[in-house]
């Protein structure tokens, strides 16, 4: 049950690619990995999608952190050699932790437990924002939706099922 | 300088 991700936004001025896609000045783009859709694996924007058509979403909670050049570099090459699904320590919770961890400080990374699992992340997100910074932590922050779904890298475009 | 803002999201 549940699910994890990971959302970029570009602040940059001007376009970034982001993962596979080319994402507009202001404009987010979101990742994460799935084993509850046709096909399994690595989807981009898919959270948004998930809403929009009405599949069951709860509230989350969420944290951010400021990404350089050079640690976008980082989190595009783990994005796109992420693509694959699998139940145990291979799931959504796994990929979100370790984009995030990747080039989060050493206060910063999260932890999804011996058993990757999202509600573990859920306790671990809270504890940073505890810890770190309450103003960068959230709780049902928007989910971000601004360009289409596309599967797998590189990316095709196409539509999940759930 | 930062060029774009990551949030880690979950729920569960």
């Amino acid at each position: 049950a549940g699910h994890a991700w990971i959302s970029i936004t570009n602040y940059n001025g001007s376009s970034l690619k982001i993962g596979g896609l080319t994402v507009d000045d202001g404009k987010s783009i979101t990742v994460g990995t799935w084993g509850n859709t046709d096909p399994k694996g690595l989807w981009y924007n898919a959270e948004g999608y998930a809403q929009s058509t009405g599949v069951y979403w709860g509230d989350s909670v969420s944290i951010q952190r400021p990404l350089r050049q050079q640690d976008l570099a980082v989190v595009n090459q783990n994005i796109t050699t992420h693509t694959s699904w699998g139940l145990v320590n291979n799931n959504c919770s796994t990929f979100a932790s370790l984009v995030w961890n990747s080039v989060a400080t050493e206060d910063e990374k999260v932890d999804a437990g011996m058993i990757n699992l999202p509600g573990n992340l859920v306790s671990s997100i809270k504890e940073i924002g505890a810890n770190v910074s309450w103003s960068l932590y959230a709780e049902g922050y928007r989910v971000p939706f601004d360009y289409p779904t596309y599967y797998g890298n590189p990316p095709i475009r196409k539509n999940p099922t759930f | 300088m930062s060029v774009a803002v990551m949030r880690i999201y979950a729920l569960g």
